[in-house]
């Protein structure tokens, strides 16, 4: 039978290879405005791909958003594929989607960690970093959101390859996160860089390497209380909000610390839902709900965003 | 394909930075195979960790020899495995 993305289970998991159908599917169906990019490959030499949301043409200004870079993390995977659904399908129907991609482009990469997602689903559910090789380890990994050139190295990394917070042997020596690096360098306009993990139900900015208010604290503590007030209003899960130093722990290599440094002002990890009770398994029946009150608070800071040039 | 029988989720609770250090200690043991999921940064926030059938008892010894309060966040992984396994069956069927 021909797929189409309604017949596609949003509210189930899925394995790569029918993620990656239903972004074909996504970009067939929603062509106008949706088009899928290779922005590289993993280790293990399967493609990264983006979905790019615009209705113009040339280099406009441009939202970052991801998910999946830990591979266990199986609802941010997940629910990038509502939202990707969603901004397509209400572009034109809803003002507020239509007005931002009327100003700006929306870059989504579903699964930023497509070698882990594989192992997740064919070898140990828990695992969290790439499958690239450790040179004098028999460990394998590296873990992606320790390996940006941000504070490289430092608190909150492991220099043991066994570890699941191995930073690896130098930044960006992961082609997973360079992919992503050299995307955002070669495209230059990207205003703000999102990105989905989950457990905890936090809205974090940076920092994570140190524990240094950002020059911008105060903006992006509103923006992300404002974005936590969207998350709640729609089934009450509520998010603490602050920097990941101040609401987690030291951790160093982080990617929105590294957007952040290099000039892309509003930059947030979202942790989303999930009470703890079942870990990274939280069952199929949840990831619409997460999905729903994820976007809200996407949407407050995209629109935020949008009004907010710099 | 790995398993997790046995494997359960502990959240720790921690009074003072004492008890962190101890947990911090616990986390360069690479031989119990500790996964932590949330790890030891203040007292005011859990520690959630995994721990492998071979290593509770351990851990546990561990924690309650040294007045650590914790509770079991999982009982078996790999019941919930299972579980999402089926679903994800069920689900594409």
């Amino acid at each position: 039978m021909e797929r189409s993305s309604s017949t596609f289970n949003y509210g189930t998991y899925h394995s790569l290879a029918s993620i990656y159908q239903e972004l074909d599917n996504l970009a067939s169906e929603y062509g106008n405005i949706v088009s899928k990019i290779q922005i590289g490959e993993s280790y293990e030499k399967r493609p990264l791909y983006v979905l790019k949301f615009s209705t113009g043409r040339g280099n406009r200004p441009a939202i970052w958003l991801d998910a999946g870079i830990h591979s266990r993390e199986w609802v941010t995977q997940a629910s990038a594929m509502w939202i990707a659904k969603k901004i397509a399908s209400d572009y034109g129907n809803d003002p507020s989607i239509t007005s931002l991609l009327n100003n700006l482009d929306i870059f989504l990469l579903p699964v930023a960690n497509p070698d882990g997602y594989e192992f997740t689903h064919t070898t140990n559910r828990m695992w969290r970093k790439t499958r690239s090789k450790n040179s004098g380890s028999l460990c394998i990994g590296v873990d992606p959101n320790r390996n940006w050139d941000a504070g490289f190295g430092g608190p909150g990394a492991s220099s043991n390859p066994c570890s699941d917070s191995y930073h690896g042997p130098r930044a960006n020596s992961e082609v997973e996160v360079k992919s992503v690096v050299d995307f955002i360098k070669n495209h230059g306009n990207i205003q703000a860089f999102l990105t989905l993990h989950s457990y905890s139900q936090l809205l974090m900015y940076p920092y994570g390497y140190k524990c240094t208010p950002p020059a911008d604290n105060a903006e992006l503590n509103t923006i992300g209380k404002a974005a936590a007030n969207s998350i709640r209003s729609l089934y009450g899960t509520t998010y603490t909000v602050g920097s990941i130093c101040s609401t987690i722990y030291q951790a160093s290599g982080g990617s929105i610390d590294w957007s952040y440094d290099y000039g892309i002002k509003y930059s947030f990890a979202f942790e989303l839902r999930d009470t703890g009770r079942y870990g990274f398994l939280l069952p199929a029946a949840q990831i619409i709900p997460t999905a729903e009150e994820t976007w809200l608070g996407l949407k407050t800071i995209m629109e935020y965003v949008r009004d907010n040039p710099y | 394909l790995e398993t997790f029988v046995g494997h359960q989720v502990l959240r720790i609770k921690t009074r003072n930075e004492e008890q962190l250090k101890k947990l911090r200690f616990l986390e360069t043991l690479d031989h119990l195979e500790l996964d932590f999921w949330l790890n030891p940064s203040t007292p005011a926030l859990p520690v959630d960790v995994r721990i492998p059938a071979h290593s509770l008892q351990a851990v546990k010894i561990f924690l309650e020899s040294h007045g650590i309060e914790y509770s079991i966040l999982i009982e078996d992984l790999q019941v919930i495995l299972d579980r999402e396994k089926q679903d994800i069956v069920a689900s594409q069927q």
